[in-house]
């Protein structure tokens, strides 16, 4: 009755009896190799449902799957990778290819709506990512914050160039919030695409210390007057609450040590 | 003379123990009944195994496997080390002492599994050697 999985063309000696496995023996085989896979248990949250690839954070790692990887997985990336314009919905930098080449495990992560006692909100945005189920053993190749900005903006006076930073939150020892740069990035309205920031420091410091993870803060100011902070989606930056396929995300690319766990 | 002596008598000693009957010069039936050692279909199905609330891509993978003897003469085909060689022919000198060569992977690649870890966050992992490319004699 039930299909197996596993279709072998039968190549050893056809008069040989071979064994037919009970049905606790097959369940054996298949839990040792997802065991294998690093998959021994249904993944929480999915409550039995197939899983949805709408987020933008997955369908990033399915836009890579399917636009670098799949057939001839040895191959040198840059010699596979389709031209420009032709690599679905994400734009791949060469500094992306080369991380994806490099990485044994490329993990997303989608922004947390994440309450955290003593950091008070002010115009710009705090993301949050739960880092918890980076696997022990992985170095960080490096980190990346994708926003999506769109050129539709409600107010058309906000025209112009405009920076975009991102700052680690801390927690100093008398307990006020306190800022640490992380990376800026110039934008200007209009623009439509992924703005991408490196936040591998901050990361490397989540997993070191989740203690201490209180997520990112990101400000933007107009390029000329640096005081002025303005909302995210005063420059058409989508946030957690926008179109599922264009909210802000992070993407970490890992580098196995070799190490294999006992099982 | 006494070295010459011995050579000869070591000489009779071997070559009376070997068993003709597992030589495949003189028994041509070893050749024509053993499947010799090569590449096999094997198609692991992630949809059919049910684990496709989980692993968004691929659907599954050819792992394939290596299966089949490595009889003396080993061709260039079974990509054979060479001490594989010299296992077969020890095999052939006393089989019941030293076993055939095996029929293994010689060259292994990766794939990769994109995968839910929860209903947010998702993995795409590398795993190496997963994937047979070609089978030789070890």
């Amino acid at each position: 009755g039930r299909l197996s999985g596993l279709y072998v063309d039968n190549g050893l000696d056809q008069t040989v009896i071979h064994r037919v496995v009970t049905q606790r023996e097959r369940q054996e085989v298949e839990h040792e190799i997802l065991n294998l896979l690093g998959l021994p248990d249904r993944p929480r949250g999915l409550g039995g449902h197939p899983p949805q690839v709408k987020r933008s954070a997955p369908k990033f790692l399915l836009d890579i799957y399917r636009n670098t990887l799949g057939e001839g997985e040895d191959q040198d990336l840059s010699s596979t990778v389709k031209p420009e314009g032709d690599r679905g919905h994400f734009d791949l930098s060469g500094q992306d290819l080369r991380a994806i080449d490099q990485s044994d495990v490329i993990m997303s992560f989608a922004a947390h709506n994440h309450h955290v006692a003593g950091v008070r909100h002010e115009r710009g945005k705090r993301l949050w990512f739960d880092v918890s189920e980076v696997p022990p053993g992985e170095s960080i190749i490096g980190a990346e914050l994708r926003l999506y900005q769109s050129p539709d903006l409600k107010n058309k006076k906000k025209q112009g160039s405009y920076v975009v930073t991102a700052y680690r939150v801390l927690r100093t020892e008398d307990g006020e919030r306190e800022l640490q740069y992380v990376d800026a990035m110039n934008t200007s309205t209009g623009r439509e695409g992924w703005l991408t920031l490196n936040v591998s420091e901050p990361l490397q410091h989540w997993v070191n210390d989740p203690e201490a993870n209180r997520g990112l803060y990101l400000s933007v100011h107009p390029a000329d007057r640096s005081v002025h902070e303005m909302r995210p989606e005063d420059v058409g930056i989508v946030g957690s609450r926008g179109d599922v396929d264009k909210q802000p995300f992070m993407v970490a690319f890992f580098k196995s040590s070799g190490i294999r766990e006992a099982r | 003379v006494r070295r010459k002596r011995d050579a000869r008598r070591r000489k009779k000693s071997d070559t009376s123990s070997v068993d003709y009957r597992s030589n495949p010069y003189t028994d041509p039936s070893i050749q024509s009944n053993a499947r010799t050692c090569k590449i096999q279909t094997l198609y692991v199905n992630f949809r059919d195994l049910k684990w496709q609330d989980w692993i968004i891509a691929p659907d599954g993978y050819d792992a394939y496997y290596c299966s089949g003897e490595c009889n003396f003469p080993l061709n260039a085909h079974m990509n054979a080390t060479n001490h594989a060689i010299v296992q077969t022919l020890v095999h052939l000198v006393t089989p019941g002492k030293v076993p055939k060569p095996c029929c293994a992977p010689t060259k292994l690649s990766a794939i990769s599994v994109l995968y839910f870890l929860d209903d947010n966050n998702v993995i795409l992992k590398k795993y190496k050697n997963m994937v047979v490319k070609s089978c030789g004699c070890h």
